[in-house]
């Protein structure tokens, strides 16, 4: 799990059985109170959980989920919307809910004031049975979280996603792994559940629409050569631009064969595009 | 639920502020990012996860989180 603080943003990705949303009421009282900021948009997205039945309330379906944002936010945001986008897959659809003050399309209060900027969320399963093994400490070894996490983000060759970035890694006993990536302005995030039958790895990261076209490219199939799933999807939130079309050609070449593609606008969000993607048989 | 107590798939929560006071807001002050420690793990006690690693540079703060 991940959490990142910005001058004027904060995000929270949390994996398992985690109540993330109970972090809302005190964050506001906090930017509040000690800061003097208010909250002027909120984000909430997820895939389909791998074991729906362990999740606690309100977390059992999306409809609770959305009536506990409702209600932790102020009126001020408004201008709300959730929405289930679906995919050919039953067991593959994404959660999006936002809320903003204003109603408009384009990202508000990014920090670069450019809205320039777009977040990639990518979700993968199965993952190739070798390559995940990378993410199990080695029984005879002894290190701890950090220096086991070192090995790992150099082994798997996660350090060569973004070379520039500062990396803060993270191996958990006796397996997974969760790393932070910080390159000037933007973030990037990557965990991993290796236990073969449930695997899952997600990589999340920033980029801009003014980057060399070709770098998303780079990095999606640098993702998809590090952990070879089976199933791959791939959520692109962007005020308004065209970077999803360079999805599917970064990781078709790579045996993923796009099943579906799904597009929404959500206030304060812009456009969230939503493709899913399987390994040719 | 996974044996070894992971669900895989995140929940991700992205929260945008404003404030009138320059010394707050964007590039020009630090904002959130004077909350204080002790604040920040007290907001993740309740969502269940604790900090495990911890990186900054000039533009904003990185916690890896347990679970």
């Amino acid at each position: 799990s991940s959490l990142f603080v910005y001058p004027t943003k904060i995000i929270i990705k949390t994996c398992g059985t985690t109540q993330l949303l109970k972090s809302i009421p005190p964050l506001l009282r906090l930017a509040s109170l000690d800061r003097g900021l208010t909250l002027i948009s909120c984000r909430y997205t997820r895939g389909n959980f791998i074991f729906p039945s362990a999740q606690p309330f309100p977390y059992t379906n999306f409809q609770n989920e959305v009536v506990y944002l409702e209600e932790s936010l102020p009126a001020t945001l408004c201008y709300r919307k959730a929405n289930v986008m679906p995919s050919k897959t039953p067991s593959h659809a994404w959660h999006v809910f936002t809320a903003s003050t204003q109603n408009t399309t384009c990202r508000v209060g990014e920090d670069d004031n450019d809205g320039g900027l777009f977040t990639l969320e990518i979700c993968m399963t199965e993952l190739d049975r070798d390559l995940a093994r990378n993410f199990f400490l080695r029984p005879s070894a002894k290190y701890d979280g950090d220096s086991a996490g070192k090995e790992m983000t150099a082994v798997t060759g996660i350090s060569e996603i973004n070379p520039r970035a500062l990396i803060c890694d993270f191996a958990f006993d006796p397996c997974g792994y969760s790393m932070n990536g910080i390159d000037g302005d933007r973030h990037s995030t990557i965990h991993v559940t290796p236990e073969d039958g449930y695997s899952y790895a997600s990589f999340e990261c920033v980029g801009s629409v003014y980057d060399d076209r070709d770098d998303v490219v780079r990095v999606l199939k640098k993702v998809v050569q590090i952990f070879r799933p089976a199933t791959m999807s791939v959520s692109t939130t962007c005020a308004s631009h065209e970077v999803w079309t360079r999805v599917a050609g970064a990781v078709e070449p790579l045996g993923l064969k796009c099943r579906s593609c799904a597009v929404d606008e959500f206030p304060a969000a812009g456009n969230v595009v939503y493709q899913t993607f399987m390994a040719r048989r | 639920m996974a044996v070894s107590g992971f669900e895989g798939f995140e929940k991700r929560l992205e929260l945008h502020f404003s404030g009138d006071d320059p010394k707050n807001v964007g590039s020009l002050g630090l904002g959130l990012r004077l909350l204080d420690f002790e604040s920040l793990q007290q907001v993740l006690h309740a969502v269940q996860c604790t900090v495990v690693s911890a990186v900054a540079n000039q533009h904003f703060d990185a916690y890896v989180l347990s679970e």
